[in-house]
């Protein structure tokens, strides 16, 4: 199961 | 953090640092657009809001900060520096970039993850970074003549998109994480922007001539 990217990126 | 992740923070942070050091070694701002900054330092304010409500690590939030400060101080010379503010190309910087921004805020009003002032604020935050570029290109194009620092300071910010995107597709396969499709399709715009720019630049490079762009 895929989840999304939480908000940790730039 | 992987490797492409982190290789597309630093290259972001040289562009950053590449246009700062312009700047202050040649007190010039030529060939730079004031227009662009200012979205940048627009994008930074509206994305980091999350500065004052969420932690994520020390990494997150001393990055978070510089982009946020080198963009203002890249900004504040462009327009107060008294020696600085006199080489801006006024001009031929005369993109329409509040159309820009409007743009972006309607768009991040209809699409977005959740009908909150922060989530808004987010999607119009990716929105804007991906066009933000714009009136640097349309500068550098009407400039014709693009010097070394400022082709290389376009040069690093594609690099840190194309870092992003190898980023996302690691995550996917390795972390079983994907990436939200606002960013997907916005960070994928934003890097076709650049792929023009990067057709001459390499020309340039490979003929080891000054990179000039065609009208």
């Amino acid at each position: 199961k895929q989840d999304p990217i939480t908000k940790d990126e730039l | 953090m992987n490797i492409f992740r982190f290789a597309g923070d630093m290259f972001h942070l040289i562009s950053i640092l590449v246009l700062l050091l312009k700047i202050y070694a040649t007190k010039s701002c030529s060939g730079i657009s004031l227009k662009t900054q200012e979205l940048y330092a627009l994008v930074f304010v509206t994305r980091y809001l999350d500065l004052f409500t969420d932690f994520i690590s020390v990494y997150n939030t001393v990055m978070k900060l510089v982009f946020i400060g080198s963009t203002a101080a890249i900004v504040w010379c462009m327009q107060w520096h008294p020696v600085v503010k006199r080489s801006y190309d006024r001009e031929l910087d005369t993109f329409r970039h509040y159309f820009l921004v409007g743009a972006c805020f309607v768009l991040a009003l209809f699409l977005h993850e959740n009908f909150t002032f922060q989530e808004i604020f987010w999607a119009f935050s990716i929105y804007l970074e991906a066009v933000a570029i714009l009136p640097q290109l349309v500068l550098l194009q009407r400039s014709g003549n693009v010097d070394n620092l400022t082709g290389q300071y376009v040069f690093f910010l594609g690099a840190y998109r194309a870092f992003y995107i190898l980023n996302w597709i690691y995550r996917y396969f390795m972390e079983q994480r994907f990436s939200r499709w606002i960013s997907c399709i916005s960070g994928l715009v934003q890097t076709a922007l650049y792929a023009d720019f990067f057709y001459y630049y390499f020309l340039s490079w490979k003929n080891n001539a000054k990179l000039h762009l065609p009208a």
